[in-house]
């Protein structure tokens, strides 16, 4: 564990939070992409798999049982509990269009063809395009309250922080995974737009609103 | 310098 990695892990754990405490607080789920919330499940359910084969620490584990079980209370928020409030006429972003050619990528490019390691690379790759329905909502609305925009900078900074775990685990522990480093690239790149919005306007307590 | 086999990231 570093510096980097475990900043990562709590700016992730934070938009989490912030993510919950916005529906549970306002009770409205308005703005939020409910397709981007059910990519996340779908990303940690494949990625932690190995929650019952493998003990890493306590830490490892109770964050895989948090992300899991965050993931499934925010998509129920979504669907069921907040539903009246749900936005689906904006939440329009085809994501069978994400996830057949990233389960064909994952097929194709792995680190070993085996079901957990598919899994895995499937997971690694549908995080990096799973925001795209959320900030496709975004432009479409023209505008993101600002506590969705802090839960959106959080989320974008945990694996902006993860790519610099990853150099300094290639330096210091000879650690080095392309697939992760890749597709973290990519990720974070997709964010690169709202954090120049993000920075530039709701730090001086404007509202976000993407080129619609 | 191949990943660690076992994954102890999130």
């Amino acid at each position: 564990m570093n510096i980097f990695r475990l900043v990562g892990d709590m700016s992730h754990l934070l938009a989490i939070i912030i993510l919950l405490m916005k529906m549970w607080k306002s009770r409205s789920v308005a703005g939020i992409s409910g397709k981007s919330q059910i990519l996340f499940a779908i990303v940690f359910t494949t990625r932690y798999l190995d929650l019952f084969t493998s003990f890493v620490s306590i830490y490892n584990t109770s964050m895989k049982v948090f992300f899991i079980g965050t993931s499934y209370v925010t998509v129920y928020f979504i669907y069921q509990h907040f539903k009246p409030t749900y936005d689906s006429n904006h939440d329009t972003f085809r994501v069978e269009f994400l996830i057949v050619p990233v389960g064909g990528l994952a097929f194709l490019v792995n680190h070993e063809f085996s079901l957990l390691e598919i899994l895995w690379t499937f997971s690694i790759y549908l995080e990096s395009v799973a925001i795209l329905p959320q900030l496709f909502m975004v432009s479409k609305t023209g505008e993101a309250e600002s506590i969705t925009s802090h839960y959106l900078f959080a989320l974008g900074s945990y694996r902006a922080l993860y790519l610099l775990n990853w150099i300094y685990r290639y330096y210091f522990e000879g650690f080095f995974d392309l697939i992760a480093v890749v597709a973290g690239c990519v990720q974070t790149i997709l964010y690169c737009d709202f954090f120049y919005l993000y920075i530039t306007k709701v730090l001086k307590g404007k509202k976000i609103s993407l080129p619609a | 310098k191949k990943e660690a086999r076992v994954k102890d990231e999130l």
